[in-house]
């Protein structure tokens, strides 16, 4: 649940409008808060969203942050229908 | 294989601003 409460916090700093979702213009809002490229934001918006729609859930963000925390075996497990 | 080269440096990527969120959280440079 620790996972899940970082991922809900990492999901708020960059849905700064508390819309539920994250978009790619939101993304880029963070290239001065973070030590990051706007290729290396863009990059990271592609790698999330798993379906491609152009927006990130909560969903697709916490199992993002699973992957990160515990390798991409450990998140395609928790994506894994029961 | 460069689609396996290609999900790797997507890692790296991620791995970066995951940590820079981290240290964001936490005040650390």
């Amino acid at each position: 649940s620790t996972v899940l409460e970082k991922s809900q916090e990492f999901f708020q700093i960059c849905d700064t409008e508390e819309k539920g979702f994250v978009t790619r213009w939101d993304m880029q809002r963070l290239l001065g808060e973070l030590p990051l490229s706007a290729e290396e934001l863009e990059n990271v918006f592609d790698t999330l969203d798993a379906d491609g729609n152009g927006y990130l859930t909560p969903d697709e963000f916490s199992s993002g942050f699973s992957e990160f925390v515990f390798g991409p075996a450990a998140a395609s497990a928790a994506t894994l229908p029961p | 294989d460069p689609n396996i080269k290609g999900a790797a440096a997507n890692e790296g990527v991620l791995a970066n601003f995951f940590n820079s969120l981290l240290s964001k959280k936490t005040g650390a440079p």
